[in-house]
């Protein structure tokens, strides 16, 4: 028996559009740690990692490992029918294939339930090592958002560049160029809109603009993203979910011909 | 050039 208990179904709206544009389906692998599931788009240029912690539910229960392959379009129709401060439900039996999702009402006079089925995806699980970053950039997933928006105007790709004194997007192709200069905050009032930088030593890296506007489609799962680089290795951008978890997505960097 | 993903991570 699996069953897991949020207490607002808008933090899982949320998680849902913060995947659904790069996954038409995934794997949900449940244990009694919690929910993880890892893909890559369809054009396999990126990889998704998401992290739920059995104690950032409400009620959470698994009795066995299951794993829950999911058309994410269907489970997007299905989010849509719950109000944003109903509680919900997911809740399945072992070895089955359906998976219910089950919606209440705060007062607790209308419950709904929808099944659905479940799929059997090929999974091919990527083994992600423990990277030390050469620069790992920390802002408010807003700004990064919009820079991403703004420079995806000029041109397919934008490069990032990182040093002590700041971070730099840049980007140029027929119109002219665009550049976006951040530098380290010095002293804010709310920690969200903090700019830090920890760096080892400075990084320029080159990445498809059409993949990091993607991920920021999670910028409403937390109020700061953090952006760690290396040379010559993915791009990790993630976004932490208050008491939890996290959804990590990894780009590879463009490469000159 | 646009490598994929999995060329830098193993298959597990």
């Amino acid at each position: 028996m699996f069953e897991a208990r949020l207490i607002s179904a808008t933090i899982l709206k949320k998680i849902l559009d913060a995947i659904k544009d790069l996954l038409n389906e995934g794997t949900f692998d449940c244990s009694d740690s919690g929910i993880q599931l890892q893909a890559m788009d369809n054009s396999h240029v990126s990889l998704v990692s998401l992290t739920l912690r059995s104690d950032g539910f409400d009620k959470f229960r698994c009795d066995r490992n299951i794993s829950m392959g999911m058309n994410l379009g269907s489970m997007a129709k299905i989010l849509k029918c719950a109000n944003n401060d109903d509680t919900v439900t997911i809740k399945a039996q072992d070895n089955a294939d359906t998976v219910t999702f089950m919606f209440e009402s705060p007062n607790h006079e209308k419950v709904s339930d929808y099944e659905m089925k479940l799929m059997n995806l090929d999974q091919e699980h990527l083994g992600i090592p423990e990277t030390d970053y050469s620069c790992v950039v920390r802002m408010p997933s807003m700004e990064f958002a919009r820079i991403c928006r703004d420079l995806a105007q000029f041109s397919e790709s934008m490069l990032i560049c990182c040093t002590k004194e700041g971070v730099k997007f840049s980007a140029s192709g027929d119109v002219g160029s665009a550049n976006v200069k951040l530098a380290q905050t010095s002293s804010v009032d709310k920690e969200e809109e903090a700019v830090s930088i920890e760096m080892q030593e400075p990084v320029t890296l080159t990445f498809a603009c059409r993949y990091l506007n993607a991920f920021t489609k999670a910028s409403p799962l937390s109020g700061q993203v953090q952006l760690s680089m290396s040379a010559d290795v993915p791009l990790v951008v993630e976004y932490r979910i208050q008491d939890l978890g996290h959804i990590r997505y990894y780009l590879a960097p463009k490469i000159e011909d | 050039m646009q490598p994929t993903i999995a060329s830098y991570f193993q298959k597990s």
